[in-house]
C-alpha cells in the first residue's frame, strides 16, 4: 500500500524497534495522522511507545483470531495523531509458528494494510529480525522500507545480504523503494564505529544512507527502561534530534 | 542428542552468536572435540570462527541439497579441536523461507544432531533469533540450551516469554535442559546495566542465571572485525575470561 514504511534488517539488535517507534511519534508531533504497527511476535512496540500502566493491549493477535475487531486494537498513545497496532497476546506466548502461518497466509497484510491505509496518513511496520517470511510479506505489501544498520564490523557482512533480499522483493513488489540504510547507534569518539560508518558510507551510493547517524546515548536507554519513545520523553537529546531530522527528510522524500 | 547445546535468544543481538563461537573455542582449546552449527540463514559463524581468508565455505545449504557429504562440510579452524559447520550458501542469498522450510522438515535436524554427535564430545549451535520453528526444532533436538541476554531494559521484558517458550519444548523434549541465563555486554561502571543485571538476579532462581557476567569491551569488537573469536585473539581481556569460565562451569555441569 502507498503509505507503508516498513522498518526492518537482517541482523538482530539493530534498532529496528527504536526507530519506528520514533519515527512515528516524530511523525505524530508533526500532526502526521500514524498508525505504527508491531508484526513482531516478540511484541517489542509494546514496552516502548508510552502506554499508559495497565492500559489492555489486544493487537494484531486477536484481530486475526476475529476476537477483535480492528476498531479495538487501533490504540490510542499519548499523541493525539498515534495509535498503534500491537503484535497482540502472541508476544505473551513462547510458539510463534501459529502466528508466522497466520500473518503470512496470502493476502492477509496485503488487506490489513489497505484497511490502515485508508484511516492514516503513514503506516510504520516495525519487524522480526531477518529474512524470513513474515518480513517477506511485509515487503511485498510496503511502498518504503529503512533498514537500521548498527555501527558495529558486521554491518558491513550483513549489508550485502539484505540489499540481495530487498532486490527479490522488488522483482515481485515494483512500488517497493528502500529510502535508505539508517547507521544507527554511532559513537562518534569510537574510532571502530567511525570506521565502520565511513565504510559504508563509501561502499554505497551515497543516495542509499541516510546523512545524519543516530548516536548510541544513555537516553535512548533510558527512555526505553521508562517505556517511552526518547524523541518525547527527551526531545533535545542528540537521538531524538537525529529522529526528528530523519521525519522531516522522509516526508520530504516519500511526498 | 545428549551431547548438543543450543545458543538461543528470543531478543536480536544480544550476543549468540559470539557466545557460540568463543564458547567453542574455549572447550576446544581444552582438548575438548567440538563441532560448531551455523543454523541461522544469517550465517555469522563464517565471520566469527577465525577461518582462513578465500577458505570455501559449503555448509548445512550444501548439505540439504544433496551437493556435499558431511565430510565435505565439517570444516577445519585454526583450533585442532574445533570443527564447523556452517550455514553456506544461504548466507548469501536474500530469501531465507525455503531453507527454514528444509531445515524443520520433521526428522531433518534430529538426523543430522546425532550424526555430529557421533562425530565429537560436544555440538553447540548458534540459531537466529527469535522462537520461530529453527529455534524450536534445535531445541527439540537438543540437551541443553543457553540463553543469552543483554544488560539493557528490554532484557526483562522478553526474558518471561523465552522461559515460556523453553517450557513448552521441554514438554515434548524431557532431555532439553536450561543450563542458564547468560548476562552479556555489562557494563560495571554504567548504573543502568547493572540495575538490569541485578534485576534479572533477584527476579529469577539463583540457578538459573550463570554466575560471572560478560562485560561490555572493545576487544570483543575488534575480534570481531578480524573474524575471530575474542578468546583466541585476546585471552586476557575481561570478556575472554569470562567465557573461558564459563566453559569450564559448564563442563563440570554438563558432565
Ligand atoms: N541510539 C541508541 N542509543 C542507545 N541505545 C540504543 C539506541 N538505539 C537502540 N538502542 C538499544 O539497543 C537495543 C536494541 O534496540 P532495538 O530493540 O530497537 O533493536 P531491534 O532491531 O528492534 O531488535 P530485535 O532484532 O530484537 O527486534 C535496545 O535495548 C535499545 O534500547
Ligand atoms: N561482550 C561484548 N562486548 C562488546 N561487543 C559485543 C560483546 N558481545 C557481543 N558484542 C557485539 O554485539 C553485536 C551483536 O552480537 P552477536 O552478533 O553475537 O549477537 P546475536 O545475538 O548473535 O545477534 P543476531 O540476533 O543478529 O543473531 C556484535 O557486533 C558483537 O560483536
Ligand atoms: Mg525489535
Ligand atoms: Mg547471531
Amino acid at each position: 500500500a502507498g503509505k507503508v514504511l516498513a522498518i526492518v534488517s537482517q541482523k538482530g539488535g539493530v534498532g529496528k524497534t527504536t526507530t519506528a517507534v520514533n519515527l512515528a511519534a516524530a511523525f505524530a508531533r508533526r500532526g502526521v495522522r500514524t498508525i505504527l504497527v508491531d508484526v513482531d511476535p516478540q511484541g517489542s512496540v509494546r514496552y516502548g511507545i508510552g502506554l499508559r500502566p495497565g492500559q489492555p493491549t489486544p493487537g494484531i493477535t486477536e484481530y486475526l483470531s476475529g476476537d477483535r475487531a480492528l476498531q479495538e486494537v487501533l490504540l490510542p498513545t499519548p499523541l493525539a495523531s498515534l495509535r498503534v497496532l500491537l503484535a497482540g497476546a502472541i508476544a505473551d506466548r513462547g510458539d510463534h509458528a501459529d502466528f508466522q502461518r497466520q500473518i503470512t497466509t496470502p493476502g492477509v497484510l496485503d488487506e490489513l494494510f489497505d484497511e490502515l491505509a485508508g484511516r492514516a496518513d503513514l503506516v510504520i511496520v516495525d519487524t522480526p529480525p531477518g529474512l524470513g517470511a513474515i518480513v517477506r510479506r511485509v515487503l511485498e505489501a510496503s511502498a518504503h522500507a529503512i533498514v537500521p544498520l548498527q555501527c558495529e564490523p558486521l554491518a558491513l557482512q550483513t549489508t550485502p545480504q539484505i540489499l540481495r533480499g530487498l532486490q527479490d522483493i522488488v522483482a515481485v513488489n515494483e512500488e517497493l523503494a528502500l529510502e535508505g540504510m539508517l547507521l544507527t547507534m554511532h559513537e562518534p569518539e569510537n574510532p571502530m564505529s567511525e570506521r565502520v560508518a565511513e565504510y559504508v558510507r563509501a561502499s554505497l551510493p551515497e543516495d542509499l544512507v541516510f546523512e545524519r547517524e543516530v548516536p548510541r546515548t544513555a537516553a535512548v536507554v533510558e527512555a526505553s527502561a521508562a517505556g517511552q519513545p526518547v524523541v518525547l520523553r527527551d526531545p533535545n537529546d542528540p537521538a531524538s534530534a537525529a529522529y526528528l531530522d530523519l521525519a522531516d527528510v522522509l516526508r520530504e522524500r516519500m511526498g
